[in-house]
């Protein structure tokens, strides 16, 4: 497949809260999102890598209006399941490359790596589809990395 | 947005590998990565969560023919950056609903993550986009998980 990178998306509304040491075992996922799910909070990012030990530490992002209520909900649950925390992390900024044959193409996320580590940004969460590779950095890195990626993939305004 | 889940897909061809103690600076996601475009390595996944103490783990997935290779190139970039180890995890299953306003409903990841957990189909890793939600699981519940999604968002044949 040919990659064709066709734009940037920013969005510097969110803020990213971490759930660590869930009991990695069938059903704690599920809990922790009806929980959300049920206080009406939108989640965008949700990442899971791998788990240690059985437990696992899960992060996601929410907007910023949702925060508090976000972490409450999420609180609760876990100490009815006996188990793990939920922390507000900060606020990051998502950058998004867009396009297709994406997937196939460790090229392709290595440019967009490479251009952020260029202009010193430092990656805090990383999520792949088909045809998007987004990252989530310090919203204080926001402008200067969207501007830093679209032009290093020489994007039309 | 209504939430639409217009699909779901089933990939049983991949491998996870996960790279710990990756030096959380900018730069080191970039040397990975162009190490495995440089081999020629397909990624699918990539997934990227917290770090602690400086030190970040990343995981990714690889058509299983790729593998040892991709092992190779990335434990070859690691010694020359002093850091970090790369394993191969084992083989895993990716389940994914597809449709339209995903993003905004925790309500669906919760109802994804309720149907694996009532079939005792345990998550290791997660990655959501706009209009899809992912999930790694053990290979060997692929075809159960995959159906039991099917029946549960009562998607046509
Ligand atoms: C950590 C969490 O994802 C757990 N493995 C589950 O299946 O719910
Ligand atoms: C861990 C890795 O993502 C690092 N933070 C980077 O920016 O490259």
């Amino acid at each position: 497949e040919d990659v064709v990178v066709s734009g940037v998306a920013l969005d510097k509304n969110q803020a990213k809260i971490a759930v660590s040491d869930l009991p990695d075992k069938p059903g704690s996922a599920a809990k922790v999102f009806k929980a959300l799910g049920d206080a009406n909070v939108i989640v965008d990012m949700i990442v899971q890598n791998i788990g240690r030990g059985g437990a696992a530490n899960l992060t996601f992002t929410v907007s910023k209006d949702d925060v508090h209520r976000a972490v409450e909900a999420v609180e609760k649950v876990l100490s009815e399941m006996g188990g793990g925390a939920a922390n507000y992390v900060g606020d990051i900024a998502k950058v998004s490359i867009v396009g297709v044959g994406m997937r196939s193409h460790a090229g392709v996320a290595a440019t967009l790596f490479s251009i952020l580590a260029d202009h010193e940004v430092n990656i805090q969460m990383i999520s792949t589809s088909e045809i998007r590779i987004s990252v989530a950095i310090d919203l204080a890195d926001a402008d200067k990395a969207a501007q830093a990626v679209h032009d290093g993939f020489e994007l039309d305004q």
